[in-house]
């Protein structure tokens, strides 16, 4: 994807980066988007982690919006240890296949982790179309075996994979210190998000 | 669709870490539009694995503690980063915009301001064109549901990004004689401030947002297909 971004946006795009300890990534083609573009990043942690999340307010909520939404209120914010995202297909207003298809990604990467639900999910993409399942669980085998640990390019894959009419991958990454303990540490974040623009999440 | 993800490996607990992330999130991910329309998939999650931490009392777990605050207002600016990135991005966006609202009673009325001004279609269509459309901006003021507005107290200006001299168009109420050559000079830069003094309060909100350009139209004539 990162060969198409235009001129003017380079300037935004990382070429480098300092990112958090203990995190494996990776981005991959799994066969949702049907130019060969990357679509499913996952983002793994060696540790078990703290979490919380907002989630869109729209009536018609997404099939992952609501697995993850539920999986965090039932762990109580603890022992996450992935998020799933797909690309290219939103699994919004799917019904109860597309909560299976969601709850199917989420399962696959909490085996693979050996955690039960511990996987957050997100999809982006065209809404009220179905996923196509089985090429995203074996996407999810095949990013799990080349997620790395901590390098740039781990996360520019990341950041790509979840485009969908995005110019650019978004990637940020930084290191800082608190003023009590002395602690430093590193944050990495990613987004996506072109068009259909205007959060109120809660 | 936005979906954003933070990682950390900071040390905090869940809940110190769901104060942070709300906080974060109304002053990023939730003050930027591109078009108006909310996804029904908009995420966004952090993940803390606390593997920086040397021992267990470097958890930030006291909301009112230095290490909370400072954790929050770094994820805060780290957020926000990424908010404007999409902004910047806007699917072909030429113009990058803050709407900073002024002087009203609360940040919620603030925010409604900016809000409107913000999803304008014909604001936005005016910054793609570079076209000093003040009025079509207090327009959008005018029915942003704020009852409190009195019309001659608000004033508008374009805040040039380089630091030079503001352009004021509307000063209480009353038009200024705009300097159209100075306006384009304004409007040609990528980033501007549109700024709008309500003149009725102590409050004020910021919203990101972009103009709409022939991309954005293009893209999204025929994107399910």
């Amino acid at each position: 994807n990162s060969t198409a971004i235009p001129e003017n946006k380079k300037h935004l795009v990382p070429t480098s980066g300092t990112y958090p300890n203990g995190f494996k990534v990776t981005g991959v083609h799994c066969g949702v988007k049907k130019n060969g573009q990357k679509d499913l990043a996952l983002i793994v942690s060696d540790k078990p982690c703290t979490a919380a999340a907002v989630f869109t307010t729209n009536v018609f909520k997404a099939a992952p919006v609501l697995l993850s939404r539920e999986i965090l209120n039932k762990n109580s914010g603890q022992d996450i240890r992935a998020i799933v995202i797909n690309s290219g297909c939103a699994n919004a207003v799917t019904g109860i296949k597309g909560m299976e298809n969601a709850k199917k990604m989420s399962d696959e990467v909490s085996k693979l982790t050996n955690v039960e639900t511990s996987t957050l999910v997100m999809s982006t993409g065209v809404i009220g179309q179905h996923l196509p399942i089985e090429k995203i669980i074996n996407g999810i085998n095949v990013a799990h075996e080349k997620a790395v640990n901590g390098s740039h390019e781990g996360w520019m894959e990341v950041a790509e994979a979840i485009m969908t009419t995005d110019f650019f991958p978004k990637l940020r990454s930084g290191q800082f210190t608190l003023p009590s303990s002395g602690l430093t540490y590193s944050m990495a974040g990613i987004a996506k998000g072109a068009g259909m623009i205007h959060p109120n999440m809660a | 669709t936005l979906l954003a993800t933070i990682v950390t490996d900071a040390p905090i607990s869940t809940p110190a870490l769901n104060e942070a992330l709300k906080y974060a999130a109304k002053r990023s991910f939730n003050s930027i539009s591109v078009d108006g329309d909310m996804s029904t998939n908009d995420t966004f999650a952090i993940l803390a694995n606390g593997a920086a931490a040397a021992t267990k009392e470097t958890i930030i777990n006291d909301v009112q503690g230095q290490d909370f605050l400072r954790f929050r207002d770094d994820l805060t600016n780290f957020a926000t980063d990424l908010a404007k990135l999409i902004v910047r991005d806007g699917e072909g966006a030429t113009k990058f915009v803050t709407i900073h609202v002024k002087g009203v009673p609360t940040f919620e009325e603030a925010k409604k301001v900016a809000s409107t001004i913000a999803t304008s279609a014909l604001v936005k269509t005016a910054l793609f064109g570079q076209d000093a459309n003040w009025g079509r901006i207090l327009c959008a003021v005018g029915y942003s549901g704020v009852s409190s507005i009195i019309p001659n107290k608000v004033s508008v200006s374009f805040i040039p990004n380089d630091g030079s001299t503001p352009l004021k168009l509307l000063t209480l109420g009353e038009p200024e004689n705009v300097d159209e050559a100075r306006a384009l000079e304004i409007l040609k830069m990528e980033e501007l401030e549109i700024r709008v003094e309500l003149g009725i309060g102590n409050e004020e909100a910021k919203m990101w947002t972009c103009d709409f350009s022939y991309d954005y139209i293009k893209i999204n004539a025929d994107y399910r297909t």
